[in-house]
């Protein structure tokens, strides 16, 4: 099983799109997915056509109190593929600061995909980050073997990367375990701009192979799927954005099997 | 003095560039103008061209200890106009955890931002605040008297909201006190591109006359200033995006004087 944290404190760099979406064109290819939507604004779950609002329990009552609340009673199959999800909410945010005081608050979401799959089993995880280095970024890494950074060849973004990069680094030190980057992404890209050009070079400087091959380019059908709670693969298979997270999901299936 | 916190949990909606931005306007006129960077990836401070890594004392550093560091003491002016920053800093994700025991930690920023008028007057305060609704963007709405809430025409972005505003309602009666909903900005709008004309509709369906007049629209000469370091009024004044952000001046002023 190989558990991936699509993570980056800079917001809006489609860590929600590529989470869904890969998610999506790896279940296609027959492997059993797992998403894990840890973000309180849980998008990846209204991504996928759930009402986060209506639901009882969901993954903050899991952190919360695992024992309770195991990590299989809140996971709901979506649409026809072997794609599954445990569904994020609002009051994520009250479990950040209420999960504070106590010293196993960075293995909980580690310690509940150990629980799952003693049950269930999946090839792959994917858990959908917030935009923040606080304990849910944490427990995303530690619960982790890989680590997935969307980045947009904007400033603020590359600006961000260096800092992103240390902080892991400590942390992985800190916590005493191993998580692998699986690599770096470059999202919304506009052909054709001077700048998205510079900025993309520039990163691919600075991570080398670290970077996808696989570009994902901007493609107003990705918003227009995230509507119909569909991802894009399923929602309009001729679109750009459709092809290019079909190529990337080929490129972690190799990078993987490497 | 009007303190506005420019806020969204949506990540990459533009609350670092309309912050930037708008504040170089309204100093621009003449008013004396002070940014505050309130988000650990310190972008605004990036935006301004000062490099928070070299800095010994931000942000950080007053909120954890308002009497060894008082704001005066951070602030440093910007460019050739009466434009003022308080440089953020990566540390402040670390400050924000530790202010979680102190029961005066929602009220640091107002305290700092009340000490430092008595020793010299702003106009116009703008806070930039991270992509959440922990205790750092708390900071900032409880420092404000009016909140901006940056928005772009996305799915995302406007599913998320509902949940800000309850959550801005809930804020507000527990801690006591009246803030200002100064507007909802359209940002990164695309012209001619159907899903944002739906989206904008919605939005301005259900904020009303809340919503600016003014829409910021997507021009790549805005991401371009980023890297210069400069507010897009000062990089290349003819730019579109420079006249949208002179025109939401002119909206905030007048609103402001109503
Ligand atoms: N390839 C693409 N083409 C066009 N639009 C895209 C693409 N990828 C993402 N987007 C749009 O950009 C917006 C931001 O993406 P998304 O919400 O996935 O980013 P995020 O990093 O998860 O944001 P946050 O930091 O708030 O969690 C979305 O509304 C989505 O529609
Ligand atoms: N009007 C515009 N036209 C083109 N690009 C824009 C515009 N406004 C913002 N951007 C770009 O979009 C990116 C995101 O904007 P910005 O970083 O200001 O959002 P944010 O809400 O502050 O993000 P975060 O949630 O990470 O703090 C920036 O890199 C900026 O260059
Ligand atoms: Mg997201
Ligand atoms: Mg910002």
């Amino acid at each position: 099983m190989r558990v991936v944290a699509v993570v980056n404190q800079k917001g809006g760099v489609a860590k929600t799109t590529t989470a869904a979406n890969l998610g999506a064109c790896i279940a296609e290819r027959g492997f059993r997915t797992l998403l894990v939507d840890l973000d309180p604004q849980a998008n990846l779950t209204v991504g996928m056509g759930i009402p986060w609002y209506e639901l009882d329990s969901a993954l903050h009552t899991v952190l919360l109190d695992p024992d309770e609340t195991p990590l299989r009673s809140i996971i709901t199959q979506v649409h026809d593929i072997p794609l599954y999800l445990a569904p994020g909410h609002l009051d994520l945010a009250h479990t950040e600061a209420l999960m504070m005081p106590h010293a196993d608050k960075a293995y909980r979401l580690r310690n509940a995909i150990e629980d799952l799959t003693r049950s269930e089993s999946f090839d792959w995880v994917f858990i959908d980050c917030p935009p923040s280095l606080g304990t849910l970024t944490q427990n995303a890494i530690v619960a982790a073997s890989h680590l997935l950074i969307p980045t947009e060849p904007k400033f603020y973004a590359f600006a961000g990367m260096d800092s992103l990069n240390k902080m892991i680094v400590a942390l992985t030190k800190s916590l005493r375990f191993r998580v692998e980057l699986l690599g770096v992404l470059l999202t919304m890209f506009e052909r054709g701009t001077r700048l998205h050009t510079m900025i993309a070079a520039e990163i691919r400087e600075r991570f080398g192979d670290k970077v996808f091959q696989t570009v994902i380019y901007k493609n107003v059908r990705v918003s227009e799927s995230e509507v119909e709670g569909k991802p894009i693969a399923l929602f309009d298979r001729r679109a750009p954005g459709a092809q290019n997270y079909e190529a990337l999901a080929e490129e972690v299936l190799l990078r993987a099997a490497g």
